[in-house]
């Protein structure tokens, strides 16, 4: 039996905005530990790792570790029926090939019960090695998705290249060259607003951008956000959700012929 | 030119 329950059901809804357009169907890894997801997008270029601890739910059950495939498509429409302030609880019986979500109102004055059919999903695990990055930059959430959305209506790559002075996105296009700089800065209050660069060594890569603005999807779930790099390896995009876990982005870089 | 590379070719598969 799996059976989880989250104050914040709308955490879920804020994970699906982030995941939809990077995969249709999934497996979720369910463990006693926490709720895990590993999926590439369909032409392999991008793969995005899902963690939620068991301890970010109320009420966490997991008797035994099992893979649950879900269509993602399915998901966000039965995640319609979930007001926004609602408690979302998920049950799944081990010998059932379907899943329960219960949406409950804060006041307990509402209750909504949809069960969704599992599938079964063939998918790749790969391993994600421990690289120490040659830079990681953390800015404010918001700022990443404006910076990727601007210059997706000019170019359609991006180069991002991290020096002690900050972190440059460039691209090109029919209409011109753009590069926007984000400096170290540290000088606002709120700690959500600080840019940080954390420079090993400099580094320079190139991505597809549309990517990126996929990735920003994510942003809602976190004030701020983290690029690392390294040379020639995936970059990866992160979204921590605070103690309870994370939405990792990585992206294979494009290659000089 | 630039060339993508899938995601595969950098992590392995476990």
């Amino acid at each position: 039996m799996f059976e989880a329950k989250l104050i914040q059901g709308n955490l879920i809804k804020k994970i699906m905005e982030g995941l939809k357009d990077l995969v249709t169907e999934a497996n979720f890894d369910l463990s006693p530990g926490g709720v895990s997801l590993q999926a590439m997008d369909s032409s392999h270029v991008a793969l995005v790792a899902l963690m939620l601890r068991g301890d970010a739910f109320e009420n966490y059950r997991c008797d035994r570790p099992r893979s649950i495939g879900m269509n993602l498509v399915n998901l966000s429409k039965v995640l319609k029926c979930a007001g926004n302030d609602d408690t979302m609880t998920l049950k799944a019986d081990d010998t059932q090939n379907n899943i329960t979500l219960v949406f409950e109102s804060q006041a307990e004055d509402k209750y909504a019960e949809v069960q969704m059919e599992l599938m079964d999903i063939d998918s790749e695990h790969l391993g994600i090695p421990d690289n120490t990055y040659d830079a990681i930059v953390k800015m404010p959430s918001a700022q990443f998705s404006q910076i990727v959305k601007d210059l997706s209506s000019i170019g359609d790559t991006v180069t991002v290249s991290v020096t002690k002075d900050g972190i440059t996105f460039s691209t090109s296009g029919d209409v011109g060259t753009a590069h926007i700089t984000c400096k170290q800065n540290t000088s606002m209050e709120k700690e959500a607003d600080h840019t940080t660069v954390n420079l090993e060594h400099p580094v320079t890569l190139t991505f597809a951008l549309r990517y990126f603005v996929t990735f920003a999807k994510s942003t809602s779930l976190s004030h701020q956000m983290s690029i690392s790099l390294s040379k020639e390896l995936p970059v990866m995009v992160e979204y921590a959700m605070g103690d309870m876990g994370h939405i990792r982005f990585y992206l294979a870089p494009k290659i000089d012929d | 030119g630039n060339s993508q590379r899938s995601i595969k070719s950098f992590f392995l598969k476990s």
